[in-house]
């Protein structure tokens, strides 16, 4: 299976030819992508070469067949549904958040442990946690979004992992252990921030 | 300069050294570290010695010293202002998020166009964008994080350069251009969950 950066790429890739397009552009060539995302043209081509993307040829890429191809390897040409555990600060930012359903990805579900966080009637559901499992079962969910305290993810981990589920994205600042076929990728957010504030001090010491 | 993977997990490795206290442990063997951070105890031990941190003659590091070594590296031990422009869904997130504090990180303040948005009232005060190079440099911020959309980050970020702003978490899904003397992180939570979605599908064909 193929590497995780060269998969974040190709997505960094879709975002540029998404404003290219919205530029007027219809077409593109290596380097004007390598410029968008901060890569080398040769980069470019050899991602384009490792998942059997040409090009036209008397140079360059035709930007709609170029997003029909990414999107068809990325999946996006049926609708992923994903679930979110956690309605605090980050999940309603999810919930807000207009940018997925554009990219074929549909937050359909929250579930939360406090009953004041239940709500049937919004335009994406909260429902209690005890009804995750039927949930995940009756809707074929396969992806889960963590966006609960550390102390509470590795139980919530468990409960997706027995719900059925078989990727997650986890925001809780803790490394959660998953079996071979479950895709776990952790955004730690603290972490970032602390990393941009080593380097600000290294630099400005050096 | 240190690779920003080793700094990265000396983050990890403090937040598990927090857990492990708040659990009553005194002492912590390399082992327990790389369990804890999903590496390898040589790992661990290697990344102590590029810091300079070792351990006791019986083996194993007392917690406290431990988190007191960590914390001075990663700048803790001053508080780091770090201010927000963009107060919609994530910027949101972030200013009510409690965690930042505890680790020596304060949001001071925040930016934006929306003048419905503006609250000078508020526990940390959302701003007009343009009262943004002032209130830098009259507190001499730093530390920048961008929560716009994609279309406004360059713009942000050559507002916060010429502020005098020294690094940068970017949050909009755009690659930003940054001189040498500037770090910029980037968070991109969009292609981090089609990461987990191409993955998940990648598994299933297979
Ligand atoms: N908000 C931020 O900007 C930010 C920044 C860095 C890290 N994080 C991390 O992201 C995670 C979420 O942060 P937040 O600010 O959204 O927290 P939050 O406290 O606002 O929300 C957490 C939600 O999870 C719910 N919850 C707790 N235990 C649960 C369980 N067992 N099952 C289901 N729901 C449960 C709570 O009721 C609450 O609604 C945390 O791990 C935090 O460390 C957040
Ligand atoms: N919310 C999420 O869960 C999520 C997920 C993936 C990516 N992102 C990315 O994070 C960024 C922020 O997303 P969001 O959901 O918070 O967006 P949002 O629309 O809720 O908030 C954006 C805020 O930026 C302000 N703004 C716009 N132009 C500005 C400028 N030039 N200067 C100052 N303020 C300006 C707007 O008034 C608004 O308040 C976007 O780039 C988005 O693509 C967000």
């Amino acid at each position: 299976i193929t590497a995780k950066n060269c998969v974040a790429r190709l997505s960094r890739y879709k975002s540029a030819l998404n404003r290219f397009k919205t530029l007027g552009f219809v077409k593109v060539f290596s380097d004007n992508l390598a410029d968008a995302v901060g890569a080398t043209s040769s980069q470019v081509r050899k991602d384009f070469s490792v998942f059997g993307i040409s090009g036209s040829k008397r140079g360059g890429y035709k930007i709609d067949e170029l997003i029909e191809k990414i999107n068809n390897i990325l999946g996006k040409n049926e609708v992923q549904q994903v679930i979110i555990v956690g309605a605090g600060n980050i999940g309603s930012a999810l919930m807000n958040f207009k940018g997925f359903e554009k990219e074929g990805m549909k937050i359909v579900a929250c579930f939360d442990t406090d009953p004041t966080k239940v709500n049937r009637l919004g335009n994406i559901q909260v429902l209690p946690i005890e009804e995750l499992k039927s949930f995940v079962l009756n809707n074929k969910i396969k992806i889960g979004i963590i966006a609960v305290p550390d102390n509470a993810a590795p139980g919530v981990m468990e409960a997706l992992l027995e719900a059925g589920i078989k990727g997650v994205l986890n925001f809780a600042p803790i490394q959660l252990k998953a079996p071979e076929e479950c895709v776990v990728n952790n955004v730690n957010i603290e972490s970032e921030l602390e990393n941009v504030i080593y380097y600000v001090n290294a630099l400005q010491k050096s």
